[in-house]
């Protein structure tokens, strides 16, 4: 028996809107310590890393460990069933064929069960080593989602260069560029505008805006964004999703032919 | 830009 509860549906929401426009489908691994989900985009250019800790949620229980693999299209049809202040319940059996999203609101009269067919997948997982970044930033992520909002109307890609006075950002394209930059803070004391880089040595990489443009989907689940970059590595870019966990995104640099 | 490596490229399975 797997059942997973929380009382506000909406961080479900806001994580299959964090990741339903990259991804098809994925295998959801449940065991005793969470609920984890590592799949690449179609192309296999991109990388999504999602773990929800078990003692993040409400109620947690898991006899036996079990992979499920969802539709996200369906699972995000369904997550938009619930309102946003109902209790959302995930429940399978030990091998199961279906998986159960259950509302309850909040004043408990209303009770709305969702079952979901499950898909058999081909898992294949990536091993992804510890690795020690040339430079992390951590900056808002409502600033982030600007930049690659503002900038993807210049060009495919946005060059991110990053040093110790700030973080440039920018996009050439045939009508012209754009360049935004961003300064170290100073005095850190607003916390989630703050702009902090933590730089080992300089990087310059560029990136598609059009995975960007997906990652940043992940914005209303956390003020701040972590961004972490090595010359010839992907990017990762991390937000973190309350007390419960965190979903990474995994993003291959473009490289200079 | 021409090339783009994908994820196995750096992330080989285990």
């Amino acid at each position: 028996m797997f059942e997973a509860r929380l009382i506000q549906s909406s961080i479900l929401k806001k994580v299959l809107d964090a990741v339903k426009d990259l991804l098809n489908e994925a295998t959801f691994e449940c065991s005793d310590s969470g609920i984890q989900v590592q799949a690449m985009d179609n192309a296999h250019v991109s990388l999504v890393a999602l773990n929800l800790r078990s003692d993040g949620f409400d109620k947690y229980r898991c006899d036996r460990n079990l992979s499920m693999g969802m539709s996200i299209a369906t699972m995000s049809k369904i997550l938009k069933c619930a309102g946003p202040e109902d209790t959302v319940t995930l429940r399978a059996a030990d091998n199961p064929d279906t998986v159960a999203f259950i509302f309850e609101s909040s004043n408990k009269e209303k009770l709305a069960e969702y079952e979901m067919k499950l898909i058999n997948m081909d898992q294949e997982h990536l091993g992804i080593p510890e690795t020690f970044y040339s430079c992390v930033v951590k900056m808002s992520s409502h600033e982030f989602a600007r930049i690659v909002r503002d900038l993807s109307q210049f060009g495919e890609n946005i060059t991110i260069a990053c040093t110790k006075e700030g973080v440039k950002f920018t996009a050439i394209g045939d009508s012209g560029s754009a360049n935004v930059k961003l300064a170290q803070t100073a005095d850190a004391s607003e916390e989630n505008d703050a702009v902090i880089i933590e730089m080992q040595e300089s990087v310059k990489l560029s990136f598609s805006c059009r995975y960007l443009t997906c990652f940043v989907k992940a914005t209303p689940l956390c003020s701040q964004v972590q961004l972490s970059i090595s010359n010839d590595v992907p990017l990762v870019c991390e937000y973190k999703i309350g007390d419960i966990g965190q979903i990474r995104y995994y993003l291959a640099p473009k490289i200079d032919d | 830009f021409v090339l783009q490596k994908v994820m196995p490229d750096y992330f080989p399975e285990p």
